[in-house]
């Protein structure tokens, strides 16, 4: 394993820490997009199906448990938590899924590296990874006024993502025979999602203002 | 012939 996919791992698990952390300790998930974070329960549910079939490496299937385990109970708090639920702005995340998860699945019905269970799963699930985080770039837009820890969240997904990038760079010019034209290509398409959102992290971090997105 | 890589990403 190389420092950028390290890295990329570490930022992925702060991510989701930061958001575990403000649900629990705020007991608030406003700003938060249900839906995002359902879609990410599912990705990590159809991706880490291997874990009955393969093992990797302890670490490998340790990180794969973390990111179920954290992406079901975030979905679980926003939707049972007493408290925490009553926080959530259902009204303004309106995205439906389907319209991300139907597109996803029929093409990974059709561009895939096998046509088995298994390998569609895996590629639905790289699909849906680079489109999920939609539903919360939309609410952030809508609300436009971000808090700190929502900011941050979305900022080490983002982080997360460009460090997997250089991983898979380092990766292709140091392994034989590493071609991922999927992962690759899905994996650009999440990153280029995040560009704009970065672009005015980045202002509100230079001018030392709090992030606010344009209309 | 070598089989491809693992598939050991997150």
């Amino acid at each position: 394993m190389n420092i950028f996919r390290l890295a990329g791992d570490m930022t992925h698990l702060a991510s989701v820490l930061v958001l575990l952390l403000k649900i629990h300790t705020i007991k608030s998930c406003a700003g938060i997009s249900l839906k995002t974070q359902e879609l990410y329960a599912l990705v990590f549910a159809t991706r880490y199906l291997d874990l009955f079939t393969d093992y990797i490496s302890l670490y490998n299937t340790l990180m794969k448990l973390i990111f179920l385990v954290s992406s079901f109970s975030i979905v679980w708090y926003i939707r049972h938590h007493k408290i925490v639920r009553r926080s959530y702005d259902k009204d303004q995340d309106t995205f439906r899924h389907y319209f991300l998860v139907l597109p996803c699945f029929l093409l990974a019905l059709v561009i895939n590296e096998k046509f088995t269970v298994k390998e569609i799963m895996w590629t639905f699930s790289l699909y849906l990874e680079a489109v999920a985080i939609l539903p919360q770039l939309v609410l952030l837009q809508r609300t436009r006024n971000i808090d700190n820890l929502t900011g941050q969240y979305v900022f080490l997904l983002g982080a997360y993502r460009s460090l997997y990038i250089l991983n898979w760079i380092y990766r292709y010019f140091t392994e034989p025979h590493y071609v991922h034209w999927i992962t690759w290509i899905s994996g650009l398409v999440q990153t280029l999602l995040y560009a704009d959102f970065f672009y005015y992290y980045f202002q509100s971090w230079k001018n030392n203002v709090k992030l606010e997105l344009p209309a | 012939y070598q089989a491809p890589p693992v598939k050991d990403e997150l």
